[in-house]
């Protein structure tokens, strides 16, 4: 459902430019969910906002379904994200002058399409955020907003969830109930998830996990059952 | 040389009142290196902004090194964080139109101090940031975000050191390395350390966890050599 193919992708230029990603080649399956962890600075999010369609690449294709979206208008673009993405920011990118649901429900308003209002609820249950709904980001715990901005990738069910680091600010307990949730949505849904991640522990609920370091992938690690 | 008694603190009022937090007492020795730990939501950032003065608590009192500074006017208060006081906030809070150099120097031109180049090219080597110090906070990777934040919050040797989940956003060998240079300061500058972690493999470096939940201290836990 989605594949990437030799992208590179340079911040910058001349003598202050930065190599982020150095020739990336992957794909990603209906019902799949994919880790990538690597050390600080490795890529993991330039290759994640690329991958989404957040950022272009410096060269290289992006194909989701069938269509090549390095070569797709901002149009198009933000058509096919709007209906088919779901992306977790690493700092959450709230709207401070929002409540927590106003922020969820955001995406869903701008594709101009009704919330659906049980979708909602069992959305905000699941991740335990029911009773700050009236809150703005800036009445909320951390973790907190991190649940919110979960939310609201999750809400329309999207094919392609893009999660960078969602439990880095939740306890043990939040964020092993979260990593459940996110691996049925695979199972049930046939949503692929690729999840970057510094938690071992967190790793241990996707498909495979992709080691990414100074912007390429040195290898893929695949658990014996899966 | 910090001490806190009966600590509460409430958000709002009426029918939305939040009770973060429901009673505190708790002392800190110097060179003494302390993790706080609990739930998402249970109060452990108010705790940290409580303790650091960047908050009043709604009623009970916060001792440094014998002065009250839930009595003191804004000005001293002002004076003695910037004196006393490193804070590494759970969302980084970098200045975005400052370079990351600009930002780790900023407390120490507020205090209207130079700077020494020997301390500063010592800490940012020492975090791994040096080759970063131009950059602005959008062109940092999420771990390299939050080490200026450290570098910001350890530069003048503050007498006390708040840190708002540090390791939140780097590797297992990134963070460690971190965790190595907080628990080095307390052993040899005498400087007390109140980290406040999820992470259980960050809580070892501490010599002892305080238990947060539902806005009250549950339970001390210290190693059995501490
Ligand atoms: N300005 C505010 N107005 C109302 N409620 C608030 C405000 N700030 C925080 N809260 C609430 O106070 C409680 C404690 O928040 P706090 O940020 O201290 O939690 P925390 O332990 O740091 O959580 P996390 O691990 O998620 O960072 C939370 O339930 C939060 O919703
Ligand atoms: N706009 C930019 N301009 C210049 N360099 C950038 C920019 N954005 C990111 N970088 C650099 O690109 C590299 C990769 O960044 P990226 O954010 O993808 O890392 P990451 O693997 O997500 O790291 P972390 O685990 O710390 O979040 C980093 O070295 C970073 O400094
Ligand atoms: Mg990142
Ligand atoms: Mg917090």
């Amino acid at each position: 459902v989605l594949e990437c193919t030799g992208i590179t992708k340079v911040y910058g230029s001349g003598a202050v430019a930065v190599q982020a990603l150095a020739g990336v080649t992957a794909r990603f399956l209906p019902g799949e969910f994919t880790a990538v962890m690597g050390p600080s600075g490795s890529g993991k999010t330039t290759f994640l906002q690329v991958l989404a369609g957040l950022d272009s690449p410096t060269s290289g294709s992006v194909v989701i379904r069938g269509r090549d979206i390095t070569t797709m208008s901002d149009r198009e673009l933000t058509d096919l994200r709007r209906d088919r993405v779901g992306f977790v920011f690493q700092s959450f990118n709230l709207i401070p002058t929002l409540t927590a649901e106003q922020n969820i429900l955001l995406p869903l308003r701008l594709a101009r399409r009704e919330p659906d209002p049980g979708r909602l609820d069992d959305v905000v249950r699941m991740l335990g955020v029911q009773d700050r709904l009236d809150h703005r980001p800036a009445q909320l715990s951390g973790g907190q907003q991190q649940r919110v901005a979960v939310a609201r990738a999750l809400l329309t069910r999207p094919d392609l969830v893009f999660a960078d680091e969602p439990t880095g600010s939740l306890d043990l307990s939040t964020g092993s109930a979260l990593l459940d949730q996110l691996r049925t949505a695979c199972r049930t849904l046939g949503q692929t998830i690729v999840m970057v991640t510094h938690d071992p522990h967190a790793a241990t609920y996707a498909d495979r996990v992709l080691l990414l370091a100074d912007g390429r992938i040195r290898q893929e690690l695949r658990a014996p059952d899966r």
